[in-house]
């Protein structure tokens, strides 16, 4: 899992 | 994409309009709290950190701009606008930010998805700082409500921005358990838990904006 999975909402 | 986080995204960005609005055309920051709003911008420059790094959507990264630009206009209007300024009453806006960021950034060094101390990279700074936003925006409001309560009279402006700012997360926590039902491996307890807490410091306001929209009064929160 890394960055982008867990932040894809603002 | 669903309805619940698009409806808190345009609920998010309204609340910011109608601030801009009451600045930038009555020229007045009455009864809006500096100190919350430089908080707002501190907790976007931390969440966004990755707008050039990681590429998500246009829609994405237009709102993360839209986000940056206004918190960061807003707090220059409140402290450098040669009129805005004037309607700021600083003696009412005495809540201290260091109070909140110090707890949240400690709070985001124990507490995050990464828990790693070890590997200080770049990913697990951009973590940290996205965990320490997460904590700082549930409890930046803060400054706001304690003001609100300071200020006898709120005008229809600063209530309805206060509001717009509560259901905002209030959406989101809909989209949260959207997603959870739909989509596999979605938990961010963090992400929940804080935006939890978010909400619910809003409960009071919610209680008394509604009885005052219901018995069409003007919203007063008590002292």
């Amino acid at each position: 899992r890394d960055y982008i999975d867990d932040h894809d909402e603002l | 994409m669903n309805i619940f986080r698009l409806a808190g995204d345009m609920t998010h960005l309204l609340s910011v309009l109608v601030l801009l609005l009451k600045i930038h055309t009555i020229k007045s920051c009455a009864g809006i709290s500096l100190k919350t709003q430089e908080l707002y911008a501190v907790v976007f420059a931390t969440r966004y950190l990755d707008i050039f790094t990681s590429y998500i959507s246009p829609y994405n990264t237009m709102m993360k701009l839209i986000f940056l630009g206004s918190s960061f206009s807003i707090v220059w209007y409140m402290r450098y606008h040669k009129i805005v300024r004037r309607s700021y009453d600083k003696d009412q806006d005495t809540f201290r930010p260091y109070i909140l960021m110090l707890p949240c950034l400690i709070l985001a060094l124990l507490i995050n998805e990464k828990f790693t101390f070890k590997e200080i990279s770049t990913s697990f700074f951009l973590f940290v700082m996205w965990t320490f936003s997460l904590y700082l925006e549930a409890v930046a409001i803060l400054p706001q409500l304690v003001m609100l309560q300071r200020t006898r009279n709120i005008d229809n402006l600063t209530g309805q921005y206060v509001f717009l700012l509560g259901a905002y997360r209030a959406l989101y926590i809909l989209n949260w358990i959207y997603r959870y039902f739909t989509e596999e491996h979605f938990v961010h307890w963090i992400t929940w838990i804080s935006g939890l807490v978010q909400t619910l410091l809003y409960a009071d306001f919610f209680y008394y904006y509604f009885q005052s929209w219901k018995n069409n009064v003007k919203l007063q929160l008590p002292a």
